[in-house]
């Protein structure tokens, strides 16, 4: 998450996902943005709060199996670029979708709830909480 | 082999490039239809 | 020098763009790795890996999601992987061609051998031959001395040759004492438990090989890393641990201890030893150097770095190296003082937990020492190392003229040429084969994501035509599947 261009590519992946959901013909824009919202932060909450060990045989002797992916970031170091990148986001995109559909209630209590559950593992004080 | 290797469909088995592709196609096309919609 | 060969490293930075496409694959091959497995999980594909009968309350071998990667990356192109020879891995080798009609979850041989220049495994100086004085003593000592002695040093002792070989090595190196062992990898994994322990601070590069990390790690001292061959971080990190001491009782670490690689062998780097020296001696931490790559390889007399930077062997408190990459054979040794040797002799877990070094490969290794010292008249050895510093230089002039992104040191004979995305892995094997060339791409978890490789390796055994010859072929392969990344114009910075 730290090599060259990995941000950049999240960012890209963020919008192509918007971009497909806009091109559906019946899909407003107000609706697309929630949908992309709510999309990335339950994907987000999946990946990285879920799933624990690594796609991968790791040589640490399995110590990786016992954290999810979040945890393993920067080997559990808090508050490095990548983890308040990846925490920002979701917040961004919160803002993002509020604006474009004009604060509408509904759109609101949607976009609110995904954006905590994106956002609250991602504090400090929830390391290695289950 | 440009696209494939960029892509990295170049790994895949055939019946997985042909499900990419379509996808990609589809999602290019309704996007250039709700835009001309749109525009 | 230094300066002087610190301008002769290079690190291109990656392209944003090749990077961008390079993640954006992995996530693809993601997104269809979880699209496999949901269809095997729900049936509709029957499932090909190794499965476990076990009843439901066994303990799985594997986590399944620890294989994904395997499952669902590597086996699509893993026929690039592992690739069986048919010859001995010399200047040339015959490649057994494979087969596969399911997508390389099984292969079959074709019985045809690919004939390929060798540009994949380790032969700095040529000495990997089945001909020629190294092999006729090595096939002489069998009928002396048999295969093994089937047994360890502190069992059933130690053979003669393992002397002659241990003081020829020790004059070699320059260095009071030296003791071998059977296997590279363990000579670090299996000595540097005895060497740290509780207490002590081992400060690690972070691009170290498996072996040293699993030595460290099992030594039960504290590891650090510090950024690859990065003097001020190392430095940093030194200040602080004697500043600090242990974490919690702050109490003085009992020694430190600095691990570094002659030559990285995924870089192509050499580490700075000058600078790491004035270090050590400024704060009193002991330093092992792991030459692997580098003795026999390095320097105007193949002593390694030692002898490329001109530096004291005193001044490194373990010299530790491999018999596997210049010398054709296999195994590694430790040398330095003699007391710390004698010290390695009885604690080692390598004296009591694997055989003595069989004669064959001992013999192999005394007759390519005695060449490169000069021993046997000839002056072949010099010869050889003079021949591969000119390959070397040679081959990577041509690749950075070609535009090609070259990472490491101008004069490391392991040359990697960036390749970035992972389905040019396997193009570049595949199309380098077919042109007759046997190279080794490497990606991840082997390399950062987004920096795969195809990783030369040049020995002295290499002829000009053969050099020209795989240039032609990466030329070739450079345009089919577009790797010329470097925005610098070529000729960009040879000197």
């Amino acid at each position: 998450l730290n090599s060259r261009g990995v941000w950049l590519t999240y960012i890209i992946l963020v919008f192509v996902l918007h971009f497909i959901l806009l091109s559906i013909p019946t899909i407003t824009t107000p609706v697309a943005w929630t949908l992309t919202t709510t999309i990335h932060n339950v994907c987000s909450f999946y990946l990285f709060h879920l799933i624990k060990g690594a796609p991968w045989e790791t040589s640490d002797q399995g110590l990786a199996r016992r954290f999810t992916f979040w945890e393993q970031i920067d080997n559990g170091v808090q508050w490095t670029g990548t983890r308040k990148f990846l925490q920002i986001v979701p917040i961004v995109l919160f803002f993002i979708a509020s604006f474009y559909t004009k604060y509408d209630k509904t759109h609101f209590m949607i976009n609110m709830v995904t954006m905590l559950l994106a956002v609250i593992p991602k504090f400090p004080i929830f390391f290695g909480v289950r | 082999l440009q696209y494939l290797l960029n892509t990295a469909l170049y790994m895949l088995e055939p019946w997985e490039r042909l499900l990419f592709s379509t996808l990609l196609i589809g999602i290019l096309s309704t996007a250039i239809y709700s835009a001309f919609v749109f525009l | 020098g230094l300066a002087h060969s610190d301008s002769l490293e290079d690190f291109e930075e990656t392209p944003t763009w090749a990077a961008v496409i390079t993640v954006l694959g992995y996530a693809l091959l993601t997104a269809l790795g979880w699209l496999r497995d949901f269809l095997r999980n729900i049936g509709l594909e029957d499932k090909k890996t190794a499965q476990e009968p076990n009843p439901k309350d066994f303990v799985p071998l594997y986590q399944s999601y620890e294989c994904f990667y395997t499952r669902n990356l590597y086996t699509r192109i893993r026929d690039v992987f592992n690739q069986p020879i048919a010859s001995v891995a010399g200047a040339t080798v015959q490649v057994m061609e494979r087969l596969s009609t399911d997508f390389n979850w099984t292969f079959k041989f074709s019985g045809k051998k690919l004939p390929s220049i060798n540009l994949g495994s380790y032969n700095y100086l040529g000495f990997a031959e089945n001909y020629g004085p190294c092999s006729d003593q090595a096939t002489k000592s069998i009928e002396k001395y048999g295969i093994s002695s089937c047994s360890t040093r502190h069992e059933l002792g130690t053979q003669h040759y393992m002397k002659d070989l241990e003081s020829l090595m020790s004059e070699y190196l320059n260095v009071e004492d030296c003791i071998t062992f059977g296997m590279g990898f363990a000579t670090n994994a299996l000595n540097i438990p005895a060497l740290a322990g509780k207490g002590d601070l081992i400060l690690s590069d972070k691009l170290n090989h498996t072996s040293l990390i699993l030595g460290a790690r099992l030594s039960g001292a504290a590891v650090y890393t510090f950024n690859h061959n990065d003097i001020q971080d190392l430095e940093k990190r030194l200040r602080n641990a004697i500043i600090h001491g242990q974490p919690r009782t702050c109490r003085p670490w009992k020694k430190i201890l600095i691990i570094v690689e002659g030559v990285y062998s995924m870089e192509g780097s050499l580490c700075s030893l000058p600078k790491i020296i004035e270090l050590k001696k400024k704060y009193k931490a002991y330093l092992y150097v792991d030459e692997a790559h580098s003795i026999g390889a390095i320097g105007s007399r193949g002593r390694g770095v030692v002898d490329y930077w001109n530096v004291d062997p005193n001044d490194i408190d373990i010299h530790m190296g491999t018999f596997t990459k210049s010398f054709g054979s296999a195994g590694g040794y430790i040398a330095g003082k003699k007391s710390i040797i004698d010290h390695i002799r009885i604690y080692t877990h390598s004296g009591c937990y694997s055989t003595s070094m069989s004669a064959p490969i001992v013999f192999q290794i005394i007759s390519a020492l005695s060449i490169i010292m000069g021993r046997d008249g000839t002056n072949d050895g010099q010869k050889r190392i003079q021949q591969l510093a000119c390959n070397v230089r040679y081959f990577r002039r041509q690749l950075v003229d070609m535009g090609f992104i070259v990472y490491g040191n101008d004069n490391s004979p392991v040359v990697p040429v960036m390749i970035f995305m992972p389905a040019k892995i396997a193009a570049v094997n595949r199309e380098m084969l077919k042109r007759g060339c046997a190279v080794v791409t490497v990606g991840f978890p082997a390399t950062l994501l987004t920096e795969s490789r195809v990783r030369f390796c040049i020995s002295a055994g290499h002829t000009k035509e053969m050099l020209d010859h795989a240039l032609k072929a990466m030329d070739e392969v450079g345009d089919l599947v577009a790797l010329r990344y470097s925005k610098r114009n070529s000729p960009r910075r040879w000197h």
